[in-house]
């Protein structure tokens, strides 16, 4: 069987913004990255969970350089919609792990998952794609987090971040 | 400039769950997952945002047809997080435009959200990795979504789902 988990990646200059309470409309998650990219705001990550009681808040990681400017973007935002709240902090490191065969294995993010809870490291943020699946964790913990990630999966060398 | 986005794919076979209200510490996902894959439930989309006073949200989306045996397992788990909550909806699409060139174009996303909203469409999920961005909409808006991003992004013929 071919192994479901091929490299981790840890990016660990990283920030992450919460916009709490905005309406659960069409046209809202528009205005907001309408807004930070016409000011060349790079974003990484882009979350958004299920809405309640039709608000919803959306969350996003970025370098931690860009955490000023997209800070003074979202505050214009938050004016237009009201009881919405603006949360950042920028001591986050990003830990992935990639590979091809997890698509068709389920046990593989609870293993990445597990990894972590038996390190002791609370998981922030997670986004998935077919091959891979990022946590946000605190950046004091990002190396720990990746040496041992690297060893429940049997990984020799830490591979270059992929482009996944 | 090569385009951005070189396809549009869509799955409208899914089903989005919800287990609210759960603590937000370490092992907590752990459990969950371990128990979807101990029961050998396929989960697609993994996507927990910021948690708010010391408890957390984790949603997820599956094949329809994994519902009713994710649901039983969901309920175990429920038990042992007293307030937490279980949610689902069984009538959801996931829409994702994907392309290399995404990375370094800041506004591809806000592009899409906003393609979506002036076709009325609510996001009621999203999920980004570097070259692929994932929306869960309601399923019958599926279709009506990949067309009016296909026309936006100016793509010719739908492309198949790429393992991205
Ligand atoms: C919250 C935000 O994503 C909203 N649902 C929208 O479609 O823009
Ligand atoms: C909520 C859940 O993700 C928790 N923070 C954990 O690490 O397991």
């Amino acid at each position: 069987r071919e192994k479901a988990v091929t490299g981790v990646a840890l990016a660990d200059e990283q920030a992450k913004m919460v916009i709490r309470d905005v309406p659960d409309k069409p046209g809202v998650a528009a205005t907001i990255f309408s807004a930070l990219g016409e000011n060349k705001i790079n974003v990484d990550m882009i979350i958004q969970a299920t809405q309640k009681d039709g608000t919803n808040s959306i969350t996003f990681t970025l370098d931690q350089d860009d955490l000023k400017p997209a800070l003074r973007v979202l505050e214009e935002i938050a004016k237009m919609y009201s009881g919405s709240k603006i949360e950042y902090n920028d001591q986050i490191a990003k830990v992935s792990i990639v590979g091809v065969g997890m698509i068709s294995q389920p046990g593989v993010a609870a293993k990445m998952f597990k990894t972590l809870a038996d390190n002791g490291i609370n998981i922030e943020l997670i986004s998935t794609s077919e091959i891979k699946i990022s946590c946000a964790i605190a950046k004091a913990q990002g190396v720990k987090a990746v040496n041992a990630l690297h060893k429940a999966f049997e990984l020799d060398t830490v591979r270059q971040p992929q482009l996944v």
